[in-house]
């Protein structure tokens, strides 16, 4: 990716000593996904190191590829297709490649923003240009490909988490994900379950059905569950009005039809009736007349089909132009795409004026002036408006998502098979495409998860996930909460999680939380899973010990108090959670404990709250009590607050967001 | 319909291996063979056996019930379908 390694301070990471050095050479991402795209420069291996010797994949042949597309970037490549084909019939494979070949272009793309090679002079048709580089640029890529066009099946999901474990990846990512259900039922928690047991580091995306609560996915806690934000940059493509007006919209359009002069605006759905209307404000297939959209700048909504067919309708009804217009569902939030025609995205409040004015004005017209690429753009982080929320609904006492990592308009490598905007009749070809997605942020995630393991190959899953989230931050650039791009205002624990992930820090968090595979194992038996589902997940027989008094005492990095309010009761409810820290950091250091948290509603008291770590790798433990007021909450409806707790040394801050549920 | 065959991802006690069996592929495809009445040959299409222990199988709803009375069976879940993000 172009910019995000900077706005991530990875420049600055390979400086770092030790820490930095090693770039994560011996780690190799699995990544599950669309496949792969040999070709791209950024799988190209030079001066690469011999692979890693616990490597054991292979590069499997299939349509269109061999052995040979792999080299010591891209040491593995496999395809799954068995429950594919067993649902929809065999592959065409005139149509479809049935190899580890990528022809959608979302698997070349997460693979390469995880641990692909520095390209220079990188862009898409201009935009974004720059050195395009992984998080971990060292790193090794296994591309295990499980979604095809008909979709991801869970029968090949499994398959390539357990091939992927026997081959020896020491990350996992997966930008993909399904509806919610019971972890034994569940083909990723199943799984990553295994392969957190063999010491992988598992990465996956939160979803995109935010800004709706409770619409997460991938909430297991051994899995790292990642929403979306923005970085600092912007492609801005103005709207010129009739009337002088102008407004700000985004656009990634390169084409020779500049819009340099103003020509008629028209917005099909200005005859909609209020209870939804006509659907030609969609702007969808064939409800476009020629005779009215000819020549002129098409207003469209978002919605029912994918931003860029809306513009393919518009150039296919001889429109000049498209403004598209967010809706009450995506906000403010700008997304920008590489349309067939001179086209900007608009929020809903610009929007809902450019349509004022259509309807107010005889014969209105307008054009669209396209800024290119901009940096520096405040504020930021945002989180995006489609990043899945909180809270977790499967066990509301873990904190879900972990943490957010850039996800709207990342520019990462692109399949040769198609073009940008994925369309059948968009004939260009680019090896650099932008797109937005948590399936973006999640191989951010998992890049940076391969440096940390580089870096501290001794560390376990579970203290590489502490490390990203205890150094996570919560403050944008313009040193103001992290705001959310549904609302504008402050976003909280439910949106980000322990906040935006900060590698540099993350190398050297000071304590870590760490959790053992029988630790997951306790939390099975504290959410009451029967001993044949417990078996499922961990493989053998066994016995709970029962060591924590609920699912929220599994050490994890953050917290989540829920208070179970009985129907007409009065009293405080006390929730009691244990939590023990181990120090990655130098021998001799001293941490005192500071905690924020909603005084009306919840005290909160921490023992001890100093702890003193003379060696290395020494662990101490402390009990945080919370004791909530019995709040007059509605049966059903879930109440929520937000604080925070921080261990600190004067050099590392640990910080763990706190959530605070009725 | 009750007799729609369908993918199913079996969970199995590895250890519960009736002794009669030289190796897990054999087991889990005389196991699912002894539910499928007429039709003999069964469909196994993974074998897992690194991260998860179990199988995936093509069966319709009847075969799915019966199987998973047998003994080392611990559940058998009907396949799913993920999405990109």
């Amino acid at each position: 990716t172009t910019r995000s390694p900077g706005f991530l301070g990875l420049d600055a990471v390979a400086s770092m000593r030790p820490e930095g050095a090693n770039m994560g050479h011996d780690v190799v991402v699995g990544v599950l996904d669309t496949g792969v795209w040999p070709e791209s420069e950024s799988f190209s291996d030079h001066e690469m190191g011999p692979v890693p010797a616990h490597w054991k994949g292979v590069c499997e042949v299939g349509t269109a590829f061999n052995s040979s597309h792999c080299n010591k970037k891209l040491v593995g490549a496999r395809f799954f297709a068995r429950g594919y084909e067993a649902a929809v019939g065999p592959i065409n494979e005139t149509a479809e490649f049935k190899s580890p070949r990528d022809q959608d272009g979302h698997g070349t793309h997460t693979a390469a923003t995880a641990a692909g090679a520095p390209v220079e002079n990188a862009s898409l048709l201009g935009y974004a240009e720059g050195i395009a580089r992984g998080m971990a640029p060292k790193a090794r890529i296994a591309a295990y490909k499980v979604c095809w066009v008909g979709g991801c099946f869970s029968s090949d999901i499994l398959a390539a988490i357990d091939k992927g474990v026997a081959d020896g990846v020491n990350v996992l990512s997966l930008s993909l994900g399904g509806g919610i259900a019971p972890y034994y039922r569940d083909a990723i928690s199943l799984g990553t379950f295994g392969a957190m047991e063999k010491g992988v580091f598992v990465s996956c995306s939160a979803g995109n059905s935010g800004p709706d609560a409770v619409s997460l996915s991938n909430v297991a806690p051994w899995i790292a569950t990642i929403g979306a934000s923005t970085l600092d940059r912007d492609f801005p493509a103005f709207i010129r009005l009739g009337n002088g007006m102008n407004y700000s919209g985004v656009s990634l359009y390169h084409g020779r039809q500049v819009l340099g002069t103003s020509v008629p605006l028209v917005y099909p759905g200005a005859n909609s009736s209020s209870t939804g209307g006509s659907p030609m404000n969609l702007c969808l297939a064939g409800t476009l007349d020629p005779k009215t959209v000819a020549g002129k700048i098409v207003v469209c909504d978002r919605g029912i089909t994918p931003r860029v067919a809306k513009g393919a309708v518009v150039k296919a009804a001889g429109g000049a132009g498209m403004v598209l217009t967010n809706t009450e569902a995506n906000g403010e939030e700008l997304v920008a795409d590489c349309h067939l025609i001179p086209a900007s995205a608009v929020g809903k409040k610009t929007g809902d004026v450019i349509k004022q004015y259509i309807q107010s004005t005889p014969n209105p017209t307008g054009t669209i002036l396209f800024k290119g690429t901009v940096l520096g753009v405040k504020p930021s982080p945002v989180v995006a408006a489609f990043s899945s929320r909180g809270p977790n609904i499967v066990n509301p006492e873990i904190l879900k998502p972990d943490m957010i990592a850039p996800g709207v308009n990342i520019l990462a490598a692109w399949t040769g098979f198609q073009g940008p905007t994925g369309l059948s009749n968009d004939p260009r070809r680019v090896k650099f495409n932008i797109i937005s997605g948590t399936s973006m942020s999640c191989p951010h995630v998992s890049g940076i998860a391969a440096l940390l393991k580089g870096a501290h190959p001794e560390w376990s899953p579970a203290a590489i996930k502490s490390a990203l989230m205890t150094t996570a931050y919560t403050l944008d650039n313009t040193k103001k909460k992290l705001m959310d791009a549904a609302t504008g205002n402050a976003s909280g624990p439910f949106d980000y999680g322990a906040g935006h992930v900060d590698p540099r820090k993350a190398l050297n968090p000071g304590l870590v939380y760490d959790i053992t595979a029988e630790d997951y194992i306790e939390f099975l038996c504290s959410i009451k899973y029967s001993p044949t589902e417990i078996y499922s997940l961990a493989k053998r027989n066994y016995t709970c010990r029962n060591t924590f008094r609920s699912p929220g005492d599994l050490n994890y990095p953050s917290i989540s108090a829920v208070f179970n309010v009985e129907s007409n009761s009065t009293s405080d409810i006390v929730v009691k959670y244990t939590r023990t820290l181990t120090n990655v950091g130098s021998a001799g250091s001293t941490y005192n404990v500071s905690v924020a948290y909603p005084l009306k509603e919840v005290s909160t008291v921490v023992e001890p709250r100093v702890l003193h770590f003379a060696q290395p790798n020494e662990k101490k433990t402390y009990t945080i009590t919370f004791t909530g007021k019995s709040l007059p909450v509605v049966p059903g409806l879930l109440v929520a607050t937000f604080g925070s707790l921080t261990w600190s040394d004067g050099v590392h801050d640990v910080r763990s967001p706190i959530s605070f549920s009725w | 319909s009750e007799g729609e065959t369908k993918t199913y991802i079996v969970h199995v006690a590895k250890s519960q291996m009736p002794a009669s069996f030289m190796s897990h592929e054999h087991w889990y495809t005389s196991a699912v063979e002894s539910v499928m009445g007429e039709e003999k040959e069964a469909s196994i299409l993974y074998d897992y056996a690194d991260a998860f222990h179990g199988f995936a199988t093509r069966l319709n709803a009847a075969q799915a019930e019966a199987l998973e009375k047998q003994e080392g069976i611990l559940g058998i879940y009907p396949e799913t379908v993920y999405e990109l993000h």
